[in-house]
């Protein structure tokens, strides 16, 4: 565990609690994708799988429990509870069109090909656009809540750290993962139009609104 | 080294 690491995942677990607060205040999940909800969620019941084969740390296993249940109460919310306020007309993004392409990728590129494996390489290809539904939302209305705006910053800052982490275990331990780097290096560009929004809008108080 | 089977990040 390095500094860089420790600061992505906790800047990913801010993510999750800003929204799951933003939902739970305004009771309302207006402007969220339930899209992109699904696909984190099947992003993480797909790579923790190894929570019942492989102990790591008691923060390794900790965080993955996190990670689940959080990501099944935010669709617990947004499809049952608070359903009402969810924005289906908007969200209209077709997710197989990236489910399909990932499954496939991760039966061609993977390190081993067994199912816990490739599930765990689909989890990885599969996060790095699991945002796109979401940012197709905020596209489509032209605008975002600040608080929505904090959300996606904070996740997207998860994954840029990350890259950080990845340099110093190259450099410190001759540990990496070539999938892992490059699903997170395209997951961190997705983000970048959304950052430079963030910090030249939101920042200086203003509230994300695209240009016509 | 890419660790393979076991993944320690999350």
């Amino acid at each position: 565990m390095n500094l860089f690491r420790l600061a992505g995942d906790l800047s990913h677990l801010l993510a999750i609690i800003i929204l799951l607060i933003k939902i739970w205040k305004t009771r309302s999940c207006a402007g969220l994708s339930g899209k992109s909800q699904i696909l984190f969620a099947l992003v993480y019941i797909t790579r923790y799988l190894d929570l019942v084969t492989t102990y790591i740390s008691l923060y390794n296993s900790f965080m993955k429990v996190i990670f689940i249940s959080t990501s099944l109460a935010t669709i617990y919310l947004m499809y049952s509870k608070f359903r009402a306020t969810y924005d289906k007309n908007h969200d209209s993004f077709r997710i197989e069109f990236l489910i399909i392409p990932c499954v496939i990728l991760s039966l061609v590129i993977n390190s081993n090909f067994t199912v816990l494996e490739v599930l765990w390489t689909f989890s990885i290809y599969l996060e790095s656009v699991a945002i796109l539904p979401q940012l197709f939302l905020v596209s489509k209305t032209g605008e975002a809540e600040s608080i929505t705006s904090h959300y996606l910053f904070a996740l997207g800052s998860y994954r840029a750290l990350y890259i950080l982490n990845w340099i110093y275990r190259y450099y410190a331990e001759g540990h990496y993962e070539l999938i892992a780097i490059f699903a997170g290096c395209v997951q961190t560009i997705l983000y970048c139009d959304f950052f430079y929004l963030y910090v030249t809008k939101v920042l200086k108080g203003k509230k994300l609104q695209l240009p016509a | 080294e890419s660790t393979g089977e076991q993944h320690d990040e999350l």
